[in-house]
């Protein structure tokens, strides 16, 4: 199963 | 704060890549030129532009100013610029954005509280880069769109492919080192990375027609940049972020 990350996991 | 465009062509491809993202800008003059940083209400996809004041035909800005519109309406404006139609944007006493689009049409668009926060950026090291033309890469999104909803790029050393796969089946495009429309592979490390064509499908689509040779950098499951190099702007970045495993 794929999951969406946000950008803010990578701030 | 006045500045003037060469063209129509750069601001539609700006306005219409942020349309993509956002209902209302805020940007940012200053003696250096106008810039942009946002992100869509999800906080999947950001914009960063930066448009020296090199590109303009005239450019004018003694303190530091932020506006904010409401993109769809400065959007109808600029679209009745034609290709060759300066425009030349003010902020009044009134506080409006006084619109001169060509010689002799002048609007005046009301301006909109601007709520804008600063926007990091993905702080990530890059370890694969691909670079293509635009429009080869405007033809893949739409080949695998047709089996997948995501894109999933994979390098390996100076080899890559972009692949996609959903319920009806699978795609896998090869890229060829020696097409003409694929200037540069490589990679640090072999890198796999799957972002949503939801996505990246408008804004290639917004720029693309501007934009000559765009640079695709990503990591492993990390944020996707793709760098679109527009005739006259400094720079559009986009970036967006992966769909993981679970």
């Amino acid at each position: 199963l794929m999951r969406q990350k946000t950008l803010s996991d990578f701030f | 704060f006045g500045a003037k465009t060469n063209g129509s062509d750069d601001l539609k491809a700006i306005i219409s890549a942020i349309s993509t993202l956002v209902e209302e800008a805020t940007f940012v003059a200053t003696a250096e030129g106008i810039s942009f940083r946002g992100m869509d209400p999800s906080h999947v996809a950001l914009i960063d532009i930066s448009w020296p004041n090199s590109a303009f035909e005239k450019y004018e800005c003694d303190s530091d100013i932020k506006f904010g519109v409401r993109i769809d309406e400065f959007s109808k404006l600029i679209k009745r610029a034609d290709k060759k139609d300066s425009i030349e944007i003010s902020i009044s006493e009134q506080n409006m954005l006084l619109v001169t689009v060509g010689k002799n049409k002048k609007y005046k668009m009301r301006l909109i509280e601007s709520s804008a926060t600063d926007t990091p950026l993905p702080k990530i090291p890059y370890d694969s880069k691909i670079m293509l033309s635009s429009s080869k890469f405007d033809k893949i999104l739409g080949d695998v769109q047709v089996v997948s909803d995501y894109l999933t790029i994979h390098t390996s050393d100076s080899k890559g492919d972009f692949s996609g796969k959903g319920d009806s089946g699978e795609v896998v495009i090869d890229l060829d080192k020696d097409d003409e429309d694929i200037e540069e592979i490589s990679s640090k490390e072999d890198s796999v990375g799957t972002y949503s064509l939801e996505y990246l499908n408008p804004v290639v689509k917004a720029v693309g027609n501007t934009a000559g040779v765009i640079t695709c950098e990503f990591s492993s499951a990390k944020p996707l940049r793709i760098e679109f190099k527009v005739a006259n702007i400094g720079r559009i970045h986009f970036y967006l972020a992966p769909r993981v495993e679970s």
